[in-house]
C-alpha cells in the first residue's frame, strides 16, 4: 500500500 | 592549476563514508570559491550536495575551474588509509586526482579520473513549511531505536516537538524531542530507514542536523560546520501511499 517515491518530480 | 590542503582528513573521510554509500561516482567542481559536488543516486531516491569553501582549506589554489570525475569507492579506499592527524593535499595531473597524506611519512596516491555516465544533477529548490535543528547524536540514536521495529520511519514536527515513530509486527516505538525552535506548521512524512542510515554515516561532520520536513515531501537533511565553511546536504524522497 505504500511505496518508495523518487525525486524526479523535483528536478 | 588545482591544489587544496587540509590540516586533517576528517571532513573528507566522514563525508565520503556517506557519499560512497549512496553514489558510485561523483564530479568535484572546483573554482576559486571552493570545491563542491552534486550527485543523484541510480534510483533517484537520494540527492546529495557537498560544499567545501576555499577558506576551509589551509591552502587553496584554483586558477581555472576544473571538473574532477572519480569513483567514490576508490576515493574512500584511499581516505581510509589516512591517519587522523595527517595533512591532506589534493592536486591533479593529466588524468589523475593526486591525494597526498603527510604525517610520519609522505604517502602519495593517484586515482584515475573517469568518464561520467551522467551529468551531475543541479540541486532542486524546494519550499518547505518547516526547518529545525536537533543534535546529530539524538537523531542517529532515534534511527537506531526505530530499527528494532521497522525498515521505515515516520518523522514529524509541530511547534513544540520533533517526533520519530515506527510500528512493527511485535510492537512500536515513539520518540519525542522538544526542539525549541520556531516551527509554525505541522508536517509529517515517511522515509526508508536504510536510506537515512546511509546519510548518517557522515557522523563527524557536524554536532547538529538541520531537518526540513513537509507532508509527503522529500526530507532535507543538512550538516553544517560551525564555521559555515562546509556543508553536506541530502534530499531523500519519501515513501508514499500507493
Amino acid at each position: 500500500k505504500e511505496k518508495q517515491s523518487s525525486l524526479d518530480a523535483f528536478f | 592549476m588545482f591544489k587544496a590542503e587540509l590540516s586533517n582528513p576528517n571532513i573528507l573521510k566522514t563525508s565520503f563514508e556517506a557519499i560512497s554509500a549512496i553514489v558510485d561516482e561523483i564530479q568535484f567542481q572546483t573554482d576559486s570559491e571552493g570545491l563542491r559536488l552534486d550527485a543523484l543516486d541510480r534510483g533517484h531516491i537520494t540527492f546529495l550536495h557537498l560544499d567545501l569553501k576555499a577558506s576551509l582549506f589551509d591552502e587553496y589554489i584554483c586558477d581555472e575551474p576544473e571538473k574532477i570525475n572519480i569513483d567514490t569507492d576508490e576515493f574512500m579506499k584511499v581516505l581510509k588509509r589516512s591517519k587522523s592527524d595527517d595533512r591532506v593535499l589534493l592536486s591533479l595531473d593529466e588524468g589523475n586526482l593526486i591525494i597526498t597524506f603527510e604525517g610520519q611519512a609522505k604517502r602519495t596516491f593517484k586515482i584515475r579520473l573517469i568518464d561520467m555516465e551522467y551529468e551531475p544533477a543541479t540541486p532542486p529548490a524546494i519550499e518547505y513549511p518547516t526547518e529545525f535543528s536537533i543534535p546529530f547524536d539524538l537523531f542517529k540514536n532515534s534511527i537506531n531505536d526505530i530499527d528494532i521495529y521497522s525498515d521505515k520511519v515516520s518523522l514529524s514536527v509541530d511547534s513544540e516537538k520533533f517526533k520519530a515513530f515506527a510500528t512493527g509486527e511485535f510492537g512500536e516505538v515513539n520518540i519525542e524531542f522538544i526542539h525549541g525552535e520556531s516551527v509554525k506548521e505541522e508536517a509529517s512524512s515517511v522515509f526508508s530507514l536504510e536510506k537515512i542510515s546511509e546519510m548518517l554515516k557522515a557522523d563527524k561532520f557536524s554536532d547538529n542536523v538541520t531537518l526540513s520536513i513537509g507532508n509527503d515531501m522529500p526530507l532535507t537533511l543538512s550538516l553544517k560546520m560551525i564555521s559555515e565553511e562546509g556543508e553536506l546536504r541530502f534530499l531523500l524522497a519519501p515513501r508514499i501511499e500507493n
